[in-house]
């Protein structure tokens, strides 16, 4: 889970560090980064609510300024606004942000307010890269930061599966089953993804993604 | 009343 949770952070280290040394946005897909934010606040509303430990409320203080962050660099900064392929990045989210909300009203693990929402940012975040996976095929010659964001962005679900794995092991009672479906929905969209990436990291290659 | 499982992932 640690390995998970750090991977995650890169991603977002990574993400951060291109656009600001780059100051360029392109290939990065702003639908995917919105998707974000809206999964993570609505996940982490219980933050001044439910407290964990200090390293989860930081965490997810972090996950949310964060992405905050990105799509204000995206929107808003003079230079790197100007870079931003909208032509390319047109995903249309509203197909994958009422099919989550939807089946979170309808599967889900207590009827609240809280727990919909919760569960909403569970099923949204399994399909929230989408978009970024669109673009990047669309992108030709994409760049080793944006490629190793994807990469690390996915590795971090993959590291959470085994995590539920030795928990279910460890644990007696631990079941969560729509987390663990959508961790395994959200690893699986990005198997293709992950084999043109080590394929293009071997032979030290610029990763492009068959269109 | 208890909530539906503990969230202490992220």
């Amino acid at each position: 889970r640690e390995a998970g949770d750090m991977t995650h952070l890169f991603s977002i280290i990574v993400l951060l560090l291109k656009i600001n040394a780059t100051k360029s946005c392109s290939g990065v897909s702003l639908k995917t980064q919105e998707l974000y934010l809206l999964v993570f606040v609505t996940r982490y509303l219980d933050l001044f609510q439910s407290y964990i430990s200090l390293y989860n409320s930081c965490m997810k203080f972090i996950f949310i300024v964060s992405s905050g962050c990105i799509i204000g660099y995206m929107r808003k900064h003079k230079v790197v606004s100007q870079t931003y392929d909208a032509e390319q990045d047109t995903f249309r989210v509203a197909f994958l942000v009422w099919p989550s909300f939807l089946l979170a009203a309808v599967i889900n693990q207590k009827l609240s307010v809280m727990e919909i929402l919760w569960t909403f940012s569970i099923y949204l975040e399994s399909v929230a890269i989408l978009p970024q996976l669109v673009l990047l095929q669309r992108t030709k010659n994409v760049d080793n930061l944006t490629s190793n964001y994807v990469f690390l962005l996915g590795s971090y679900r993959g590291l959470y599966l085994l995590n539920w794995i030795y928990r279910c092991l460890t644990e007696e009672g631990y079941r969560q089953w729509i987390v663990w479906i959508s961790g395994l929905l959200q690893t699986a969209i990005y198997c293709d993804f992950f084999y043109y990436y080590l394929k293009s990291w071997r032979k030290n290659e610029r990763l492009s993604l068959p269109s | 009343d208890e909530p539906a499982e503990a969230k202490d992932e992220l």
